[in-house]
């Protein structure tokens, strides 16, 4: 795995967070 | 058993589902692959057919993200990167070209570049801080000011911070991290929406995510392939 790689799942766990906290299920 | 059709034609059925939800990429391991079709035959088996169609479907810029070693074909991993047109194997097509074109924020990452799914658009009046003046930093300066954006928001966020610095030293152990952090995550959207999530593993937490529908079709694949990147990542 590479740092790039990081980068992407980083960016969809940040996705997953954002979209939780929007439906306030978090 | 399935067959190379039946595998080709479940291939085409993901893709499609993929591109309908506007992913940049979709991650298929052959266990999971072969499991909705049935006759699983195990993770320690081979599976010749199942990976041979995975791999002859492949395009220019799709990566293999995993490659077991023999006999245990269960964790054949790809990363394909979307939108296609059509699928091809033999004589047989799909074709996935009715599939509307995805946003202009939706694009095949190129390899070895710094790039990430969508980034924030920073603020004109906010132009982001360039190390060194290399442009390649831009994603990860981005990535780290969403990060400690979310951090402040929740206490409980304070461990995405983490990441970054595992990333530069370690990205197997940063990977990890990010899997963990969904676990939690997962968890927490279940407690809240009433299920309880004791004695269940993050594999179990999928399905019940999805079936309530408490994440989009979207939150939902990314949640999936976290988990499996983050069980490479462990096991390598």
């Amino acid at each position: 795995f590479s740092k790039n790689d990081v980068l992407i799942y980083g960016q969809a766990i940040i996705e997953i967070i954002d979209e939780a906290l929007k439906k306030d299920l978090m | 058993m399935p067959g190379r059709e039946e595998f080709f034609h479940e291939m085409g059925r993901v893709f499609t589902e993929a591109q309908k939800n506007d992913l940049p990429f979709i991650e298929v391991r052959s266990g999971d692959l072969h499991k909705k079709l049935g006759g699983y035959p195990g993770r320690n088996h081979q599976m010749p057919l199942c990976c041979d169609i995975m791999r002859q479907v492949m395009e220019k810029n799709d990566q293999i993200i995993m490659q077991p070693p023999k006999g245990r074909g269960a964790n054949l991993i790809i990363r394909y990167y979307l939108p296609r047109k059509s699928l091809h194997f033999r004589e047989s097509v799909i074709d996935i070209s009715s599939v509307p074109e995805s946003p202009v924020s939706v694009k095949p990452l190129p390899k070895n570049q710094n790039t990430i799914i969508e980034l924030e658009n920073p603020k004109p009046s906010d132009p982001p801080r360039v190390e060194n003046n290399d442009p390649q930093n831009i994603p990860r300066i981005l990535f780290e000011k969403r990060i400690n954006g979310l951090a402040l928001k929740s206490h409980d966020l304070k461990s995405l911070q983490e990441i970054v610095n595992l990333m530069e030293v370690n990205p197997e152990s940063a990977l990890i991290k990010i899997r963990s952090i969904a676990e939690k995550i997962s968890r927490r959207i279940c407690n809240k929406a009433g299920v309880s999530t004791e004695n269940m593993r993050f594999s179990d937490l999928c399905p019940v995510i999805s079936e309530r529908k408490l994440l989009s079709a979207k939150g939902i694949v990314y949640l999936n392939n976290i988990r499996i990147a983050g069980n490479a990542a462990a096991h390598p």
